[in-house]
Formats: C-alpha cells, structure tokens, sequence
C-alpha cells in the first residue's frame, strides 16, 4: 500500500492497491446506529434470506421435481436458517436486556456487550447484510469504526466481565486462567508433574537410543 | 494475586458479583460456591486430579466412584430428593468434582429419565421412574444406529408386536441397524429406551420408545438375546462409555412400550393419541440442553484467554515496557467477541428454556400446536451456537500463544466437550436443513 500511495509501480497480483474507486458521496453519509436499529437489520436480513432461498426454490421448482429443486438449493437453505438463528440470538439478548431491572452499573456494562455483539455479527454476516441489501459499504464502515471503539470501551471490564461467571479454578483446571493469575508458576509446577519426569533418565535411552548410536 | 490481574479488578466499572447475580440469581450463586467449597474440602474427591494420566479404564472407574460419592453426599446434604428436577446442580456438583464435564450417567439423567416423564403413562412413569431416581434402573437413549443419524425414519431396528404372547419381539436385522453411540450403553447402563419402527400384522406404525431391559439387575450380566459394549476410544468424553447394541429376536412384555403418545392393545390395535412429532420432544429437550451447555464452556474458555491475556506481556514498546497482550487490538478482537457472545448464548439459554417450558405445559394439556416452532427453534439453535462457540473457543486457544495447546491450559479439554456438540444429536447441516426446512413452511 505504502508503495502504491507514493506512485510505484506495483506486481500484477497487488495493481488494486493502487486504483481506489471513487465512492459517490451519498454513500458516505453518516448513519446512527442504536439498538432498534440494529435489530431491525437483523430482523429484515433472516427475512430476506429466507424470501430469497424461497424464490428460488419456487423458480427452480418450474424445471425440475421438488426433490431436485431442494437439493440444488441446499446452500442457500443453510443460509436461511442460520440467518433466522443469528437473528434469535440477538432478539432474546436485546429482550433480556430491555425487560430488566438490573443493578445500574452492571445494565451500563451489559448493554456495551450486547451492542458490541450485535455490531460484531453484522460485521461477521456482512457478505450475507450487503447482498440481502440490508447494508450498504459505507454503512459497515461505519460499523467497523463502531467495533473498534466498543472494544477500547469494553478493555477495561474485560476482566470484571469473565469473573462475574464465577467458574472456580478447580472447574477451569486451568495455569493460564486461574484466578491469582500466577500463571507462570503453575506452568512450571505443571511441567514437573510430568510422568516422562518421573525419571533423570527414561529407560528408552539404555532401551534404543544407545543401541541405535552404536549401530551408526 | 498477581499484579496486573489486582490491577484490571480494581479499575473495573462495575462489581462483578452484580452481574453474577443477573446469571444465576442470589440463591443459586450461593449454593454453587457452598457445594464448591464442600468439594474442594473432601479428601474423596481429591484424586480426581489424575485424570490426564489415567488408563481409560482406569478413568472410568474413577469417573463412576465420583458420581458414587457425590450422589451419598447430595443425599447427605438433601440436594437429591429422588427427583431428576436437581439434575442441574447435580451436573454442576460433578464437573466441580470431577474436572470433566460430563459423567458416565449423564444420559441417564438427561434423557433416560425425561423419556419416561414425557413419554410413559401415568402407571409406567409410577413403575419406572422411581427405579430410575434411585438408580436401581440405570438406563440411556437408544436411537442412533451404525448406518442411520438425524434421519430417523430410516433407522431399521424392528419392535414386531405378538398378539399370541402379547410381546414386542425386538430385532436388530442388520450390522448397520445395530444400535450405535448412545452414552453408558456399553458397561453402565442396565435398561434402555430403545427407538425402533412398531410392526404390527406386517404393517409399520413408525417409529416409538420401548423400555429395553439389557443387563441382569443383580448380576449385570447381558441379557440373553442381546449383544453390547463399548465402541472404543474417542477424541475426548474418555469418562463416557458409548455403546454399541444389537438385538436378537429379543422380547419385551407389550406394556414395555411408553404409550402416552401412542398405544397399542392386547389384540394387537394401534392408537395414536398425539402428533407423532412428539416422539421427537426428547430431541428438542436435549437439544436445548446443548445451547445452553455450550454457552458455560464457551464461558469457560474466555473466562481462562481473558485472565491469561491480562498476565501475558509481550514485546517492549518504545518505552521498552513489555504491554499486557490485552493492550493490543488484536488480542481485544480474539476475547472480547468470546466473552460477548458467551453473554449472549446465556441469555439466549435461558429464553429458550422458557420457550419449551410453555411448549412443554401446553403438550401437558393437549395443545401440540407449538411443537413444530420448538422444533425448528432447537435445531437452528443447536447447530448455531456450537458451531460458533466451537469457532470461539479455538480462537480463545489461539490467544493463549503456545500455551493454549499444552492441556496445561484447560482450553483443549473445554474444546474436547465442544466437538462433538456439533455431530451429536444431528450433525449441524442437517440441522439447518431440518430449521429450513421448518422456515418454509412457516
């Protein structure tokens, strides 16, 4: 990139760095984006995903037996359905979240983790949101830039937010994850318990290796 | 406690214990950390620690003796009442016990015992459940068979009724009908619901649960008529005895058959008092069971690349400071979509759970109407959150650096539970398809 920005020539495979598209300026207006909003673009996206698979079944259908027409449009068929499920998943979180009365605090936390899971899935789903014309590029620009600062916010909590699942180390048998965090001395205690360290010596270097040293 | 762990808890925006509340509600957080606690204070269940250098034999046994020990001292401590309503304490009792996940009996608990509940009438349920409480029955599952999985109109194991004996002659007719997989069928169980097509004067009724008794209750002998063990080592669920089962014209009285949704008379006269999608109600049941026993192993394994990722330093900055790996972006993107979409697959646990309690109270009064919704909701589900959790928790490995992939770090045995999630009980894409299915109809 830095070579196509000051004008160099670049190899066949990377010519695209250099020839940015003009985007026209509507596209690049700014868009607000809150909960509602968001659920309305999943809720439109599992619908046209399954309006669409649905098209074409009904199309293909015409020319071939259901049974074909079914096969040949499997594809499309799994889409719909996980489509229909991210759109669940997000439904019962933002429900969760609306119809409580939670700690103030803890709500204030729990709403930047649902906001960051929904904006993260669109953002995962987007080929599917752009084709289904759900979003358009400048608008998961947008959401991007969104991502990154949901998780400079959520950085902080990160911690807090893992320990509120109140999984005890014996649960976790974790080194790395435990709760004290002395991670690198349960590492080495846990290199010790090894059975090979059971002996200095293991009895496959008398067994093989010395005889296989003095055969060479 | 290390320093910088102290550190992010102190700098934390809200108390943690808020939102554990919100979780797993006061009373049952409570009563989580005191059955931890009685755990991790008794001696019986310190040797569970050896598990990673145990022969599987070996791991076996210690996984029953546990489940032993743990059902005596639940009873000691009046969490079991003869009632399969506890068994989620229970699960959660032996995973802290035992570091496993899973237990030789689960499908015992999970699916053996709701059968009898959803699916016996009110004198089979009098007559099998209690012996299932108190483990004097200890069954499983039958369904899946070597050469049939989700498409269950095709499996080939035959219950042909005999009107002159007024018994189920139970058969399996060929290797590929061979009951195949189902949890502690090779060594522990002793009775199985077993899923076979109802013949009756040459005509096929379809498919129906019959209560399979398979080992002598005295001796544990295999019955004659029936051949069974143990399909061998697997990727993970070493604890677990999955078993293979094979029939020989082997009979069963005619009352063997649970007949709440289907009946069929001494004379040999087939009754149907309910969609036969409601054979099927055990599926969804496990499979809701499995949306929301992915979100606590996702839980899990965020819980343990987050933690890692606040000691992890990693390669000085122009001040020649090593940064916490947390600091870093792309790190960021690695544990904080696991820690978020585990926040969402809870929830999203507990409003499916609430969907098929109000199913399940409806079917209890004769309205299956909603049946086809639960099952297109627990299959879509199903597929979807283990598939991504999956996805997740081998992201969270990869954040661990290298550590991730020494068992050390805890991550690879969570992964071990994940797997097979997404082939057990329907393969993921056929699950889509199934929910697919559903949406076009709908």
């Amino acid at each position: 990139l830095g070579k196509a920005q000051k004008g160099e020539e670049l190899p066949s495979s990377l010519q695209f760095l250099g020839h940015l598209p003009d985007v026209p300026p509507e596209l690049m207006s700014a868009v607000k984006f809150d909960m509602s909003t968001l659920m309305t673009a999943f809720q439109l996206n599992a619908l046209r995903s399954v309006l669409h698979v649905a098209s074409e079944l009904q199309t293909a259908q015409k020319k071939v037996n259901y049974e074909t027409a079914w096969n040949n449009n499997l594809q499309g068929l799994v889409e719909a359905a996980k489509m229909y499920s991210v759109y669940l998943v997000a439904k019962f979180f933002v429900s969760a979240l609306s119809a409580s009365q939670w700690e103030s605090r803890a709500k204030a936390v729990l709403t930047q983790v649902c906001e960051f899971y929904l904006v993260n899935n669109i953002l995962d789903h987007s080929g599917t949101f752009l084709q289904n014309d759900v979003l358009n590029p400048s608008q998961a620009s947008l959401l991007r830039t969104r991502r990154i600062e949901l998780l400079a916010e959520l950085r902080p909590n990160a911690v807090a937010l893992v320990d509120a699942f109140d999984y005890p180390d014996r649960l976790l048998n974790s080194c790395l994850g435990r709760y004290d965090g002395n991670v690198y001395e349960a590492l080495y205690e846990y290199a010790k318990s090894s059975s090979l360290n059971q002996h200095q010596v293991h009895p496959s270097f008398h067994k093989y290796v010395k005889p296989m040293r003095e055969t060479l | 406690v290390n320093p910088d762990l102290a550190r992010e808890r102190k700098n934390a925006t809200f108390n943690p214990e808020d939102l554990s509340i919100i979780l797993y509600g006061k009373e049952n957080l409570e009563l989580r950390r005191k059955i931890f606690k009685e755990i991790s204070e008794d001696p019986n269940f310190a040797k569970a620690k050896m598990f990673p250098t145990m022969s599987r034999d070996e791991v076996y046994e210690e996984a029953v003796r546990i489940f032993g020990a743990l059902q005596r001292k639940m009873k000691e401590h009046g969490y079991v009442k003869g009632c399969f309503d506890t068994y989620a304490l229970q699960h959660y009792y032996y995973k802290n016990a035992a570091f496993i996940g899973t237990y030789p009996f689960s499908v015992h608990t999970d699916m053996y015992a709701p059968t009898i509940k959803g699916q016996g009438t009110d004198e089979q349920i009098a007559e099998f459940l209690p012996k299932a409480e108190t483990y004097q029955h200890i069954g499983t599952y039958a369904q899946t068979e070597l050469g049939h999985g989700t498409f269950i109109r095709g499996l080939e194991t035959t219950a042909t009724y005999d009107k002159n004996t007024e018994e189920f002659v139970i058969h399996s007719p060929t290797i590929t009908s061979i009951k195949y997989w189902p949890g502690g069928l090779g060594k522990t169980s002793n009775y199985a619901v077993v899923m076979a097509q109802l013949i009756i004067d040459g005509k096929n009724y379809g498919l129906h649960p019959f209560m399979c008794q398979l080992r002598d209750l005295k001796t544990h002998q295999p019955l004659a008529g029936i051949e069974l063990g143990d399909i061998n080592r697997k990727f993970g669920y070493e604890v677990v005895d999955n078993g293979y089962l094979r029939f020989f014209h082997y009979r069963i009285p005619r009352t063997n058959m649970l007949m709440r949704n289907a009946k069929v008379s001494k004379d040999g006269e087939f009754s149907r008092q309910a969609i036969p999608q409601v054979t099927y109600l055990t599926m969804s049941y496990v499979r809701m069971g499995i949306v929301q026993e992915v979100a606590t192993l996702l839980a899990q394994a965020a819980t343990i690349a987050t933690r890692y990722s606040a000691v992890r330093r990693q390669t000085a900055n122009s001040q020649g400071i090593e940064p916490q790996i947390l600091d870093y972006q792309t790190q960021q993107m690695k544990v904080i979509p696991a820690i978020c979409t585990s926040y969402a697959f809870f929830f999203n646990g507990f409003e499916v759970r609430k969907i098929y309690d109000s199913v399940m109270a409806a079917v209890e009064k004769g309205d299956v109407s909603r049946l086809p919704e639960m099952h297109s909701l627990t299959s879509g589900l199903k597929a979807y959150c283990s598939d991504v959790s999956c996805d997740l928790v081998e992201i969270c490995r990869r954040s661990c650096g290298g550590h991730g992939y020494s068992n050390a770090s805890g991550i690879t045995r969570i992964y071990q539970l994940l797997v097979p999630c997404c082939t057990f009980e329907g393969e993921n894409t056929v699950l889509y398809l199934q929910c697919a299915r559903s949406l076009m109809k709908f």
